[in-house]
């Protein structure tokens, strides 16, 4: 299972349609500080099934889309999509290569796509189970986690290694 | 159900203790049932000894020694269980430029089977990573995204961006 | 009691939404009182607009900006009550290089009335010390310090001690 | 009130005797990770009263005696001083230059002297208030204050303000 691009669009300082192509081994992501590189990271989290608003670091899955700037009105949607490589067959649904998209707007209501057929939320965090994407993956490691993991009790740890098994 | 708890915790600790030794070049870790008998709801404790100093409490040691031993627990953890993609948001902040080498050596050792994304403000991340994005706020509050080509002026350019 | 605290609110405030700018740019920053009835209990909220951005809650905030932020509000603290010397351990961690610029400058600023000592990894904020103690281990577990001379390639080699 | 020295013997990794002399304006501590800067940070919070094993890192205070290493044995007690000039005579005890010196031993006695004189704890801690380097003071911004800060509650932040008021 191979990662190949993720394109985003109205999803928090993302106005523009954008994509991202990625290769084998190490992309490094650069840039200052408030420019959107950890909204990229929020990008992937979202649309591999992530419910927590707070750990998208808001209070309602609507503050993911674009709010807006001096010189830009507030958009009503935000929309990622993430492109695998899935010839390995790791993903149990037959294409070579899956596309998972995932909208939400304004209204709060949200739509979910694999292979631009509509599905249901369940089904993306299905298709993700046991892949080393789903719950309890360390697929995302965010901006504040090495800082949690020092200033956790003992039993928050034990629960990284439950997860896991 | 414990069988499997105590499975992973095995092989996470074995883990643990060889990538801690890689990052701080020497030393010892290893993780700690705080209640071996209860398997159920025992929490787990972190004991490590850097190179050259005292078997410590993690508490007593330095920021960066306390990141970079919670780096090893993470890496090890991905060991475990792996990812086919991993991203990390400026994981090796509190290290020196001494272990960010360390970290990075490490990251190339396992990007051979995991593809990383790496968010990073580090001049010795960026020299590991075999393709570089910029992201920029030309316009105020819009992202833009720029795909930069790995010179060494180019590297030292967007850091100072 | 809360005449005190109302007072000692209001200084911090404006100290506050000033040096916000300062080390901004630009943009606007208050605190808020959660309860304003309840003078004796009320909690305090963090109000912040970026230059260049919108409104938001601090959590939306990116981790620089966060950083900056809070920054911000230790420097009003400090200028309600000056200590005659504060230590500041690696605050500007999460900073890139133009804020560290920022941060270093509004310290000159408060070195005209206060005596600084800045523990840090980050090469602006070692160009406008006035004085650089280099800590080594050199014998495993003991610190030991070393006086260095301000010297360009000097500050350089520190860093990548 | 003016801070010219900080002398450290045995305080965490400063088995040897150390003496730090300080200028105006901005001193800047450097070194690698672990080498001993926070420990120096912790040197001046403690010689000016810090009664918090935690604050210090540690779980009792004899944890701020040199514990050893692979070429030494552990020592038996730990010392700060710390010299202020004291000509503006903000400090109200009649000295020009005032040093205020602690020691603990591992039995878990301690000793405290101004000017080479014993006194009690409390002596220290009176001599500092309201000089801004008392309790509820800024004088240390420690390694993790501002993610502390970030992660507190508005009651919390209160604090900081009603401490310092
Ligand atoms: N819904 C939204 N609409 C518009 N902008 C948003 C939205 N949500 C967050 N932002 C903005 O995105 C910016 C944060 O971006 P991000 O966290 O990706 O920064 P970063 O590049 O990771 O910075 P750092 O290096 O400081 O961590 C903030 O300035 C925030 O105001
Ligand atoms: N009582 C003690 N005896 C001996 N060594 C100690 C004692 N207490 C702490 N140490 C050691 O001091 C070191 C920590 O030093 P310190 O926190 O000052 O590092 P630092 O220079 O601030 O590093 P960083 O840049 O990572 O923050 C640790 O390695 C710890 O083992
Ligand atoms: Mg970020
Ligand atoms: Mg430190």
């Amino acid at each position: 299972l191979y990662l190949k691009s993720v394109e985003i669009q109205g999803f928090k300082s993302f106005a523009d349609k954008t994509k991202l192509e990625f290769g084998p081994g190490i992309t490094a992501v650069v840039g200052p500080n408030g420019s959107g590189k950890s909204n990229i990271s929020d990008c992937i989290r979202w649309v591999l099934g992530e419910q927590s608003a707070k750990t998208l670091r808001g209070t309602k899955m609507e503050d993911v889309i674009f709010a807006g700037s001096p010189h830009r009105k507030p958009l009503s949607m935000a929309e990622v999509s993430l492109t695998l490589d899935n010839s390995s067959g790791i993903l149990n649904i037959p294409y070579q290569e899956v596309t998972v998209s995932r909208r939400v707007f304004r209204s709060g209501e949200a739509e979910y796509l694999i292979n631009k057929i509509p599905c249901r939320l369940k089904d993306v965090q299905d298709l993700f189970n046991d892949t080393g994407l789903g719950k309890g993956s360390f697929a995302i490691i965010g901006q504040g986690k090495v800082e949690e993991i020092l200033n956790s009790k003992p039993e928050e740890r034990r629960a990284l290694i439950e997860e896991a098994a | 159900m414990t069988k499997r708890f105590a499975g992973a915790f095995e092989e996470v600790n074995n883990a643990f203790g060889d990538i801690y030794q890689k990052l701080f070049g020497g030393g010892t870790a290893r993780l700690q049932l705080a209640n071996p008998e209860d398997l159920l709801e025992t929490g787990i404790d972190i004991i490590v000894q850097p190179p050259g100093k005292k078997l410590q409490n993690l508490a007593l040691l330095s920021g960066g020694e306390r990141a970079l031993t919670v780096i090893a627990l993470l890496f090890a953890l991905l060991s475990f269980k792996p990812s086919p993609f991993c991203v990390l948001d400026e994981i090796e902040a509190s290290l020196d430029e001494t272990n960010v080498e360390r970290f990075s050596q490490l990251l190339k050792l396992f990007a051979e089977k995991t593809q990383f994304i790496v968010i990073s403000h580090r001049q010795g991340t960026m020299e590991v990573s075999d393709a570089l994005y910029g992201v920029t706020m030309e316009e105020a509050g819009v992202s833009k995204i720029v795909s930069v080509r790995l010179t060494e002026e180019g590297k030292q350019e967007f850091r100072s961006a």
